[in-house]
């Protein structure tokens, strides 16, 4: 049997957004 | 490395969507293996609040933010919505237009999206509505004030 070579991986904080403004206040 | 931080102001994409909002990220899809700070791995589907909370407290550069829905509108793209959101704890004003399958991490919750019938045929992953007034999981640099 064919064992699966290359299976992404992503880490975990691809998956959230970076939302907080950068400029200074 | 991270993605761009948004800005508040006008209307901005959101960084997970690249430039515009039209592509969904691949590792959305059910059965992505997502990979925790401390190393464990993880399917996409199977994630808690604790392991963002936990990869955050591990990591030195980001920090868990809660981004409250303020508002959802539509988008000026088809199939798209604007979100404007709260974020951290001055609840600065930050608007992005996502598609409207687009998947947001609600604390306590889950995966949550503007349309999860949508996501569900798209990612085949189960989804929660995402209302005004969820608490959603973002991220930022330890290093901002």
């Amino acid at each position: 049997n064919v064992e699966p070579r290359s299976v992404p991986v992503f880490p975990w904080h691809s998956l959230v957004p970076f939302l907080a403004p950068t400029q200074s206040d | 490395s991270p993605a761009p931080a948004l800005a508040p102001g006008p209307v901005q994409a959101s960084p997970s969507l690249s430039s515009s909002p039209t592509t969904l990220p691949p590792f959305f899809m059910r059965g992505s293996i997502i990979q925790l700070a401390d190393g464990e791995l993880k399917r996409v589907e199977d994630l808690k609040t604790e392991d963002f909370i936990q990869s955050a407290e591990i990591s030195s550069e980001l920090k868990i933010d809660s981004s409250t829905v303020e508002r959802i509108d539509t988008g000026q793209t088809p199939n798209a919505v604007i979100i404007q959101f709260g974020v951290g704890e001055h609840k600065a004003q930050v608007c992005v237009e996502v598609l409207l399958e687009y998947p947001f991490f609600v604390f306590g919750q889950g995966w949550s999206s503007c349309c999860p019938d949508r996501t569900t045929q798209l990612l085949e992953l189960s989804c929660a509505k995402l209302c005004v007034g969820d608490v959603c999981v973002s991220l930022t640099l330890r290093s901002l004030r």
